[in-house]
């Protein structure tokens, strides 16, 4: 199995559910 | 003759200068960028019931467009915005937690929200199991397959970085350090659009300027 670089967190991160950007696309 | 004392903000639907005031006060805001969220909140919390106060499909309509469906984050978010627990988010309610998401919020306060939104359970640390339900919750979100060995050895690695004292959990302390040696972490708690808000929504309401 090759080394895991991946951080939980930044996967996370990239939820749709937490960027709040696309409230002021309009 | 207004009373300028703390009302009731639900369907609240015109402010004077002393709500709005007050809200700058209690932000980063300036009184016409408040003015510019109320554009904002109105869009917003007209977009499927017009009762002055944003649901939770009304966020998920505007965040995923389409108000069905379940996601963990999207009810984390909802939850961390409706300080009063009522199930509804409020005008003031939203200026303060999108407060947070300003360019120039300290960080101590960004590190402070993830960390609320990220302790599921609010026990006060983030544990090994909520990570675990984020990462397969991100994961069916994307659609994306991760095997259970992948998933360990991520969450393995997650808590050998964060975990500093090995109890198993995260607590707000190590989550503070972690944040500030993984900055990328904190890039969706800042919005540079909190920035411009006057321009993207410009407000005729009051003539503040």
């Amino acid at each position: 199995v090759a080394p895991v670089t991946m951080n939980a967190f930044e996967l996370i991160s990239k939820s749709q559910g937490l960027n709040l950007s696309s409230l002021f696309e309009k | 003759c207004f009373s300028h004392r703390p009302r009731p903000w639900k369907a609240q639907r015109r402010f004077d200068y002393a709500d709005l005031s007050r809200l700058a006060d209690e932000s980063r805001f300036t009184v016409n960028e408040v003015e510019a969220l109320f554009e904002l909140f109105k869009k917003l919390s007209s977009s499927i019931i017009d009762d002055g106060s944003i649901h939770k499909e009304e966020l998920q309509l505007a965040l995923f467009q389409t108000p069905y469906g379940e996601n963990l984050f999207l009810d984390r978010v909802f939850d961390l915005f409706d300080e009063r627990r009522n199930g509804v988010i409020e005008f003031d309610e939203f200026v303060h937690a999108l407060s947070v998401f300003h360019p120039y919020a300290p960080l101590e306060e960004k590190i402070d929200f993830a960390f609320r939104l990220y302790d599921l359970r609010q026990t006060g640390y983030i544990e090994r199991e909520e990570v675990k339900q984020m990462v397969i919750a991100i994961m069916m979100e994307s659609d994306m397959k991760l095997s259970d060995e992948l998933l360990e050895a991520i969450i393995d690695k997650t808590f050998a970085d964060a975990d500093s004292d090995k109890d198993g959990r995260i607590s707000k302390e190590e989550w503070k350090a972690f944040a500030i040696r993984h900055p990328s972490l904190l890039k969706n708690m800042t919005l540079p659009y909190l920035k411009d808000v006057s321009t993207i929504f410009p407000s005729f309401v009051f003539n503040t300027e």
